[in-house]
C-alpha cells in the first residue's frame, strides 16, 4: 500500500458516499444516470467475487464490501424508492453498445484464461467506461448540480491517483498490471473535459453548465 | 502466469 493508492480509495469512498448522501438527502435522482451506477454495481460484482476465496486485509474486505454494498443502495434508491424522479428519457446511453464489446474483450486479452481473471479482467475494463451514460447524460441536460460535479470530480481523481499508484509500484516494487494501467488511462481521459470544466467553473463557484 | 500474483487492489 501507498500514499498514492491509499488517497486514491478515500476518493472514490468519498465519491461514492458523496453520491449516496445527495440522492437520500435531497430524496432526488435528477441528473444521475442510474444506468451507470448498475454498471458500477457489475463493476464491483465481477471484481470482488475474491471477497468469498480470499482474504488479503481487513481493510480489502471491508472497502470491497462498503463499495458492493454501497453500489446497489445506490441502484435501489434511484430504480426504486425514489425512481419518481429518475429521469429516464435524458439517461437514454445504450449500454449494450459498452457491455458487449467489453465483454469480448476480456475474452480475448486477459492474463489467464480463467474464469475470475476473465471476470476481474471483465470489471477492469467495464469501469473504465461505465460513466459514459452519466457523462451522456449532463452533455444532454446541458448542466449538472454541483453535488453531482464534486462526486465526478472524487471519482475521476481516484483513477488518476491509480495511475500514480502503478507508477510507484513499477519502481518500487517492479510490479505491473499492463490490463489495469491501459483501462486507468482510458478511464482517465474520459474525465479529462469535465475535468477542465471541473476547475474553470465550479471552483469559481459557477453552475456547470454546457454550451447546449 | 499473472494471476498468481495476489490482486491486492480494489
Amino acid at each position: 500500500m501507498n500514499i498514492f493508492r491509499l488517497t486514491g480509495d478515500l476518493s472514490h469512498l468519498a465519491a461514492i458516499i458523496i453520491l449516496l448522501l445527495k440522492i437520500w438527502k435531497t430524496r432526488s435522482c435528477a441528473g444521475i444516470s442510474g444506468k451507470s451506477q448498475i454498471l458500477f454495481a457489475i463493476v464491483f460484482t465481477t471484481r470482488y467475487l475474491d471477497l468469498l476465496s480470499s482474504f488479503i486485509s481487513l481493510y480489502n474486505t471491508s472497502m470491497k464490501v462498503i463499495y458492493i454494498g454501497c453500489a446497489y443502495a445506490t441502484v435501489y434508491l434511484i430504480y426504486m424508492k425514489f425512481r419518481a424522479t429518475y429521469d429516464g428519457n435524458h439517461d437514454s446511453f445504450r449500454v449494450e453498445f459498452l457491455v458487449v464489446p467489453v465483454g469480448g474483450l476480456a475474452v480475448l486479452i486477459n492474463h489467464d484464461f480463467s474464469f475470475l481473471e476473465i471476470l476481474w479482467t471483465f470489471s477492469i475494463y467495464l469501469e473504465s467506461v461505465a460513466i459514459l451514460p452519466q457523462l451522456f447524460m449532463i452533455s444532454k441536460t446541458g448542466e449538472a448540480e454541483t453535488i453531482t460535479t464534486h462526486y465526478l470530480f472524487c471519482l475521476g481523481l481516484y483513477r488518476a491517483l491509480y495511475i500514480v499508484n502503478w507508477i510507484w509500484r513499477y519502481y518500487f516494487e517492479a510490479f505491473f498490471d499492463l490490463i489495469a494501467i491501459v483501462a486507468g488511462v482510458v478511464q482517465t481521459i474520459l474525465y479529462c473535459d469535465f475535468f477542465y470544466l471541473y476547475v474553470t467553473k465550479v471552483l469559481k463557484g459557477k453552475k456547470l453548465s454546457l454550451p447546449a | 502466469a499473472f494471476s498468481e500474483i495476489e490482486k491486492d487492489e480494489l
